[in-house]
């Protein structure tokens, strides 16, 4: 799952 | 967390600092457009779902609370206290703003990184900030008295945007990162929604002259 990748960001 | 991300966030912050101190100090929301103000409860709303399934970090859900308190109540001022609301500009703006949200929301129900809710939410939030400003940017050309909080308002509120493009680029360059279409061309768009408005802002301050957009 690369969820965690980019939904960091706000 | 890169230097260019956490100076979008703090950009990002410093506008809405200033948004809520022109309501606070002055009382006043004039020039500010309901529509914008209300496009970006949607986007937090719905960009901001996974605050209670998914764990990032201390300073990440901080922000994120911010982010929907601020606007919220910025919504709730301009709609309901008794000062504030008077100042108001309704009759000028006039942007349909909801006309903004079906197309971006099917837009993400076409175009995503993952079919499901969560993640179509999330597209949905990108494609909706890109043009959340639309509004804002009809009322500033009709104003004919922008003032200093106003203009800085939406100058932050852009340089947050392209400053996160900037992070981006790092992330991949640095951190070698995956490609991220969606949000990079948003946030492509989204800064370039703003150019404009950073030419007569730049212009402007230079000059020291009172920021005016040409009709």
């Amino acid at each position: 799952d690369d969820y965690d990748d980019y939904h960091d960001e706000l | 967390m890169n230097v260019f991300r956490l100076a979008g966030d703090m950009t990002h912050l410093l506008s809405i600092m200033v948004l809520l101190l022109k309501i606070h100090s002055m009382k006043s929301c004039a020039g500010i457009s309901l529509k914008t103000q209300e496009l970006y409860v949607l986007v937090f709303a719905t960009r901001y779902l996974d605050i209670f399934t998914t764990y990032f970090s201390f300073y990440n859900t901080v922000m994120k609370i911010v982010f929907l308190v601020t606007s919220f109540s910025i919504v709730w001022y301009m709609r309901h206290h008794k000062v504030v609301r008077q100042t108001y500009d309704r009759d000028q703006d006039t942007f349909r703003h909801h006309l903004l949200v079906i197309p971006c929301f099917l837009l993400a129900l076409l175009i995503n990184h993952r079919f499901t809710v969560r993640e179509v939410l999330w597209t949905f939030s990108l494609y909706l900030e890109a043009v959340a400003i639309l509004p804002q940017l009809v009322l500033l050309q009709r104003s004919r008295n922008i003032d200093n909080l106003t203009g800085n308002y939406v100058f932050f509120l852009g340089a947050y945007r392209g400053l996160y493009l900037f992070n981006w680029i790092y992330r991949y360059m640095a951190e070698k990162s995956q490609l991220r279409w969606i949000p990079w061309i948003s946030g492509l768009v989204q800064t370039a929604l703003y150019a404009d408005f950073f030419y007569y802002y730049i212009k402007s301050w230079k000059k020291r002259e009172k920021l005016q957009l040409p009709a």
